[in-house]
């Protein structure tokens, strides 16, 4: 149901914040 | 006689004692030592001078160093607190301490903002709201019609836009996350607590310095 979606939360799930990638070895 | 310049090791430009940076932030010395493995590891994929270039970001983060992406972006700029287009190692460590599971809220919750404050005026516009929603969607190659993009920004925005001047600023924002805690959930990194297991190497050159 996207358009109950919280658009900041939508946000959050971008790779680009995904900052824990930068621990894969 | 040569031993006593053998413990010189080659550090980074804008390589800062791990004392100076645990006792800002809530790392520990040892975990600071491993952060600057994580760091020399990044810093030299493909630029070997000891500071993190966007297109290294790129490539840890998204395994292509031609990979662009505004969330990416923000975040390569905010770490980058010099403006100087690299991140060096204090920087580096600086950032990452605001997403440590100890990290006060209050500074996540800043970052945050600073992060989705894209043209840096202060303020969460609705254009910069809509924007990084259509980033989003680009970026997971979702299909959403405008109406609806228009319905989930609306949605938000009255929620969050408390005195209704379009906007959201610091003090909503806060009020905002305060009801929606999960918004800032990525600012936290749990694998910043185990640091030193994940990146052991620095008890080997702790070894080397104490040796002298």
């Amino acid at each position: 149901r996207p358009v109950t979606m919280n658009a900041f939360e939508l946000i959050s799930t971008s790779q680009g914040l995904n900052l824990s990638t930068l621990f894969e070895k | 006689m040569g031993c006593v310049y053998s413990k010189k090791v080659r550090r980074s430009p804008g390589y800062e004692e791990p004392a100076l940076l645990a006792s800002e932030t809530p790392f520990t010395v040892s975990e600071v030592e491993a952060l600057y493995e994580l760091f020399k590891k990044l810093s030299s994929s493909i630029i070997n001078d000891g500071l993190i270039h966007k297109e290294e970001f790129q490539l840890a983060l998204f395994k292509n160093s031609n990979r662009r992406n505004l969330f990416a972006d923000r975040v390569f700029d905010l770490f980058d607190v010099k403006r100087n287009g690299v991140i060096e190692f204090g920087e580096f460590v600086r950032s990452l301490g605001i997403f440590h599971p100890n990290a006060p809220i209050a500074d996540k919750v800043a970052f945050a903002f600073k992060l989705y404050d894209l043209r840096q005026t202060g303020y969460i516009e609705r254009e910069e709201l809509k924007e990084m929603v259509l980033a989003l969607l680009n970026e997971s190659d979702l299909t959403l019609s405008e109406d609806v993009v228009e319905t989930i920004v609306n949605k938000t925005f009255n929620e969050a836009d408390s005195n209704g001047d379009g906007r959201i600023d610091p003090e909503e924002w806060k009020e905002f996350v305060s009801r929606n805690p999960s918004l800032i959930k990525n600012m936290t990194l749990p694998y910043l607590k185990d640091i030193t297991i994940a990146f052991p190497s620095f008890v080997l050159n702790s070894e080397v310095e104490d040796a002298d």
